[in-house]
């Protein structure tokens, strides 16, 4: 309840475009 | 009896009721994934957003992700003809969206975007504004709060020589916009706990 964001996924969807699609950048 | 994600951030209010809560929960992620993207993008380029450390980047985010989204998408609110277009591109009206069981947390939602609109602001403006929602040093989980502090005033000082230049005789637009920031947080808690009552059932 304190952390929506993390429950929502919304945390990795942060992390991931903050430091770059590692997969995409690779293709 | 059938239920609805009354979130504009979904393509359509309508849940299919064959399919499974994880299967909605995804399919909701989905539409709402590219509008959280643009923010991160957003927030790069927010001139020293970068300089900050990981960590408070991702908590700044975490935290002001919703509010910069609602300001960013405030146009999707109807106030006049009192409806709502959802990403799918469909409009609902609010009585429409009633019945779907929205409550206080829409007309909240319309009640602060119908006060942000009548402000006038241009587009640089907006996301001016909507670098200081996102730079706020009062969040939790901040490790490094001066420094969130210091970029937070350096927004805060160019907002504010924005609006007086734009605005000469209208004062009291950035006290305006400043009062917005208390609102955005009412409506953000308020999402929180139907987005708790939502995973929960």
């Amino acid at each position: 309840f304190n952390d929506p964001a993390s429950n929502l996924g919304l945390e990795d969807i942060i992390r991931k475009a903050l430091m770059g699609n590692l997969e995409e950048r690779q293709e | 009896s059938r239920m609805y994600l009354v979130c504009p951030m979904n393509m359509s209010p309508q849940v299919d009721p064959h399919k499974s809560g994880q299967d909605v929960w995804e399919e909701f992620s989905h539409s709402f994934t590219p509008a959280v993207r643009e923010v991160v993008e957003f927030a790069k380029k927010i001139p020293g957003f970068r300089e900050l450390s990981q960590h408070d980047q991702v908590s700044l985010l975490k935290a002001g992700t919703f509010e910069v989204l609602v300001v960013r998408f405030a146009s999707l609110f109807h106030v006049k003809e009192r409806s709502v277009t959802f990403l799918g591109g469909q409009k609902y009206s609010v009585d429409a969206l009633r019945t779907m069981g929205s409550g206080d947390l829409l007309s909240s939602m319309f009640d602060f975007c119908e006060k942000l609109m009548n402000l006038g602001l241009s587009e640089e403006e907006m996301s001016l504004f909507m670098a200081v929602v996102l730079v706020s040093a009062d969040r939790s989980g901040i490790e490094n709060v001066n420094s969130v502090e210091a970029l937070q005033e350096t927004l805060i000082r160019a907002l504010r020589s924005l609006i007086t230049r734009n605005h000469p005789n209208e004062s009291a637009i950035f006290t305006k916009l400043l009062l917005k920031l208390p609102d955005l947080r009412s409506l953000n808690n308020m999402h929180s706990e139907q987005l708790l009552a939502f995973k929960v059932h």
